[in-house]
């Protein structure tokens, strides 16, 4: 998976 | 600035309940990941605040013997299922990945866009806005207004920053405040007190 799988924001 | 204007006046009036159970719901579907993945400590600790203090105002509106008198019930009459039912229809339908966590996280985006407008209805409807709630508002808004300059930093800095369903829902979120934030600022200038016009 990429980067998006990744929810660091708020 | 929502707990300090309900805690300090003992009322909620001119705030819409079905925005603050919006945003209570927006959060419990998008950070659903505090139990399975960790990013940064300041990460966890907003993720926390922000639960904490949605379900707070709600516990104040619904529960407080005094302050859930102030809350105008018959003013606030925006219809839940109108927000919930198309973004649930459109995170199932477009999303990055078709799973259960995925979709809520999804949902939690789309219905975030939106969950203002209760709140934007009810302060049409009131003749006199406090300013802590006018300030609340502006600054809610301004919260995600502030993330679209974040979000171009990170495209130009970051390698693998594509996050569409983010920008998009973002910028209309924001565009949904325009107005509010156009008679804000006419009201700010002028030195009067906030009066959106019906």
């Amino acid at each position: 998976d990429g980067e998006w799988a990744r929810h660091d924001e708020l | 600035v929502l707990l300090l204007k309900i805690r300090a006046t003992r009322s909620c009036r001119g705030i819409s309940l079905k925005t603050q159970e919006l945003y209570a719901l927006v959060f419990i579907c998008r950070y659903l990941d505090l139990f399975y993945s960790y990013i940064s400590l300041y990460n966890t600790v907003m993720k926390v605040t922000y639960l904490a203090t949605a379900f707070s105002i709600v516990r104040y509106m619904r529960f407080d013997k005094v302050v859930r008198q102030t809350y105008d019930k018959e003013q606030d009459t925006f219809r839940y299922i109108f927000l919930i039912a198309p973004c649930a229809l459109l995170a199932l339908v477009l999303n990055h990945r078709f799973s259960p966590t995925e979709v809520l996280w999804t949902f939690s985006i789309y219905l975030e866009a939106v969950a203002i407008l209760p709140q934007l209805v009810l302060m049409q409807r009131t003749q006199n806005i406090d300013n802590l709630t006018a300030n609340y508002v502006a600054l809610l808004g301004a919260y995600r207004g502030f993330y679209i300059l974040n979000w171009i930093y990170r495209f130009a800095t970051e390698k693998h920053y594509r996050q569409w369903i983010v920008w998009i829902s973002g910028v209309a979120q924001t565009a949904l405040y325009a107005d509010f934030f156009y008679y804000y600022a006419l009201c700010w200038k002028a030195n009067q007190r906030l009066q959106l016009p019906a």
